[in-house]
């Protein structure tokens, strides 16, 4: 499960 | 970062890309819905609002920039610049009918209840039926001239590989976020209809009309 701020993808 | 991402992205580039220069070139916006660009710019600055808090890498935060202000260039040639040939009295899908229930499903279905993530969430939701005024104008006028076509085909090519994506992460990283791959999923369905009319049409080099 990704963390919030991970936010990789556009 | 894959090759699916990546084409997704330069796909997602690519639509923005040529309806600018549709509009632009074509000192035009008709048959383009102004409530669908408005809501993508508005999904755009609800998503990178994290352009402030975090930094990922220049690729991600130039595209990130490059989209909000691609955004924001369309919606002031529509509105502003070209006003005149926008054709509102076909744009006529209630934008609130999106925007609201989306708003309030952000703040009940979330990762995390904290501002930006609530707006990241909202974002993720609104991008998934913001195409819907566009749809909506090309059924009510029946057709669709062949540029504003292949928009619809890159935006919809980049979700359908967003998904082809989010499989690979999932069996390569074991990465996978529920929230957005059901957006995505919805998103992409939304385009199903509209792929099917364009392969059977606009290849075979007709204008996009729908069956009478």
């Amino acid at each position: 499960y990704r963390q919030p701020h991970e936010k990789d993808e556009l | 970062m894959n090759v699916f991402r990546l084409v997704g992205d330069l796909s997602h580039l690519l639509a923005i890309i040529m309806l600018l220069k549709k509009i632009w070139s074509s000192r035009s916006c008709a048959g383009i819905s102004g409530k669908s660009q408005l809501l993508f710019a508005l999904v755009f600055t609800t998503r990178y609002l994290d352009l402030f808090t975090s930094f990922i890498s220049v690729y991600n935060t130039s595209m990130k920039v490059i989209y909000i202000l691609c955004a924001y260039a369309t919606v002031y040639l529509i509105y502003v610049k070209f006003k005149a040939t926008y054709d509102h009295n076909h744009d006529t899908f209630r934008a609130e009918f999106l925007v609201v229930p989306v708003g309030g499903l952000a703040f009940l279905v979330n990762h995390d209840f904290t501002p930006l993530e609530i707006l990241w969430t909202f974002s993720i939701y609104l991008e998934s039926v913001a195409i819907m005024p566009q749809l909506f104008m090309i059924s009510k006028t029946g057709e669709a001239e062949s540029i504003t076509s292949h928009y619809l085909f890159c935006l919809g090519g980049y979700r359908a590989l967003y998904i082809i994506n989010w499989l690979y992460r999932f069996y390569s990283e074991g990465f996978f976020d529920l929230i957005a791959i059901v957006a995505g999923c919805v998103q992409t369905i939304l385009y199903c209809d509209f792929f099917y009319l364009y392969i059977t049409k606009v290849i075979y080099g007709q204008k996009l009309s729908l069956p009478a």
